[in-house]
């Protein structure tokens, strides 16, 4: 394939393999030397580097922000989504008033591949893979739902203990290495105020909690913020999301991304189910990547914004 | 490669909570093998299911004995799965 020489001739409306991401990525570092660079925070049950941009105009350990894309990594539209929120981000710095206040203020910390060797499954062997690629003794199924892994009520009802499930929490908490590595990232750096987490396709917003139905402390303004965030985000398309807590707006699900970053102090802690408006689900037209990201991105900055005028 | 002929992805609208419970039961059903995209929330959220072509007709079956109505959201998975590989390459080309 005709591999893009920059970040500008890259094809943010269709679909890429993993090494495309990967190439854009450090493409996107070397041509913004001051503003973005590249951590690998670990590395996947098969070997692949776990790379992370870091989005900042200096200082020492900001207060920041994280976005993570593709955990689930047949919802495609979301490492898509991840990529173009990249680009938007060096684009508008220095030129959006809102983005630029945020990044003078704090970093931003993104994610975009977040089950790599998952993804690449997907492109190669099975459309359909949703968990991590780590077999499990004693089984011959293989893989983890890395959205069921986190120490927030582990082996609590809404995650299963079979490994032939889709939603198979796995041996031990954080025992994936994709969990793990931000677990370890997350704690050594101590200073994120925001942690959003984001799947495709049901069009929700939420937060914690998802393993119990007792309110986070915070819930009053978490509510308020997922308000006006999903009335950003439909006032470009008019897709219209629902938002409130995991366990009363989609299902109970214990083990979850920001029941445990909630838990460790990371107050604006949220999770997206992107769209599809039609009728595709997981396999939404490229054609629906751009306008997709467009409208996400109202609703993150939304929760930057909020974060970075209340930073606790 | 793991393909999807004759795979269907069903969109199941339950009437009211008794039909929810029924569609929550289908997820311990594991003959069926089926692959829940968006499972059961509330029951204005429908619940799309993947089914394999060897248990699409029991399942039918089953959803139809309980009144459950449901549509074919996706006829053939891997005829979208075909152009959606089709797309990538010619875009990349």
């Amino acid at each position: 394939t005709a591999e893009p020489r920059n970040t500008d001739s890259f094809d943010f409306s269709r679909y890429h393999t993993i090494s495309e991401i990967y190439s854009f990525q450090d493409m996107l570092v070397a041509e913004n030397p001051n503003l973005v660079s590249k951590i690998v925070i670990g590395q996947s049950y098969e070997g692949r580097p776990l790379n992370v941009l870091k989005f900042s105009t200096g200082g020492t350990n900001r207060p920041a922000i994280w976005i993570d894309t593709g955990i689930h990594s047949r919802e495609w539209v979301t490492q898509a989504s991840g990529t173009w929120f990249a680009k938007k981000i060096v684009t508008d710095y220095g030129r959006d008033p809102a983005i630029t206040a945020i990044l003078n203020k704090m970093d931003i910390f993104l994610e975009m591949v977040t089950n790599p060797d998952g993804y690449y499954y997907t492109h190669n062997s099975n459309r359909m893979w949703r968990k991590t690629r780590k077999p499990n003794s004693g089984s011959s199924c293989v893989g983890v739902d890395p959205n069921r892994n986190w120490d927030a009520g582990f082996g609590a009802p809404g995650a299963s203990d079979n490994p032939c499930s889709e939603t198979y929490r796995g041996p031990s908490v954080h025992s994936e290495s994709e969990v793990k590595s931000i677990v370890d990232f997350v704690k050594s750096h101590s200073n994120f105020k925001a942690f959003v987490s984001i799947h495709s396709y049901s069009q929700m917003l939420m937060y914690p909690y998802g393993y119990t139905k007792t309110p986070c402390k915070d819930q009053t303004e978490l509510h308020n913020l997922a308000k006006k965030a999903i009335t950003d985000l439909a006032s470009l398309y008019g897709t219209s999301y629902t938002y409130g807590s995991i366990i009363n707006t989609i299902y109970q699900a214990s083990g979850n991304t920001i029941d445990w970053t909630y838990d460790q102090g990371i107050k604006y802690s949220y999770t997206f189910e992107l769209r599809d408006t039609g009728r595709y689900g997981f396999i939404l037209p490229a054609d629906q990547i751009i306008p997709n990201a467009k409208e996400t991105w109202l609703a993150l900055m939304a929760i930057m914004d909020h974060t970075s005028k209340n930073i606790y | 490669k793991e393909t999807f002929e004759g795979h269907q992805v069903l969109r199941i609208v339950a009437k009211d909570e008794t039909q929810l419970s029924l569609i929550k039961n289908l997820e311990d059903m594991v003959e069926f093998e089926l692959d829940f995209w968006r499972g059961v929330t509330d029951v204005s959220t429908p619940v799309d299911v993947r089914v394999p072509f060897h248990s699409l007709q029991s399942v039918k079956i089953h959803l139809e004995s309980r009144d459950i109505e449901y549509s074919i959201m996706i006829e053939d998975l891997q005829v979208m799965l075909d152009e959606e590989q089709q797309e990538m390459e010619s875009a990349a080309r």
